[in-house]
């Protein structure tokens, strides 16, 4: 069978299905400081698979918030730094209104994940990190 | 009631691979 490091080279998303591939990926973007691209990015996903029964209702809001509070508020941070303008006045909007849709982060999750298909990730696979591992 | 902080994890948590 393919061993584990040589599929994490094959996508990003093969990367992050791996647990040991998400801890090393971590371990890098800490260097570079960047780790909360990648909770931003699991926090969305996270987001949309919460159920749309009543009683998470509260508890979507909340969420809703608290990401957006940690990842998008604050503007010197590394997600917010990334993210269109254009994407943050929607989720900012979506924020506004009594009901939460289960996509408000799906724009900027894709922002993001964009950039560090570009980037981080590419990086990752020639780093020492990585290089050691394998 | 769940901190901020504690709910931003669970949902990180939740949407992470399980262990194979």
């Amino acid at each position: 069978p393919t061993p584990p490091f040589l599929k994490w080279a094959e996508s990003l998303h093969s990367l992050l299905d791996d647990q040991d591939g998400i801890h090393l990926f971590r371990m890098f973007l800490k260097q570079e400081d960047c780790t909360d691209m990648l909770d931003f990015w699991f926090a969305c996903s996270g987001f949309r698979k919460l159920e749309a029964n009543e009683s998470n209702e509260e508890k979507k809001g909340k969420l809703a918030k608290a990401i957006y509070k940690k990842f998008i508020l604050d503007t010197n941070g590394i997600v917010s730094r990334q993210i269109k303008p254009a994407t943050k006045s929607f989720i900012r909007d979506s924020l506004m209104k009594l009901t939460i849709d289960p996509a408000m982060f799906d724009q900027a999750q894709t922002e993001i994940q964009t950039i560090m298909e570009d980037n981080t990730y590419p990086l990752f696979l020639k780093s020492d990190i990585y290089l050691e591992y394998t | 009631i769940d901190s901020e902080d504690d709910l931003l994890q669970e949902c990180i948590s939740s949407a992470m691979p399980k262990k194979k």
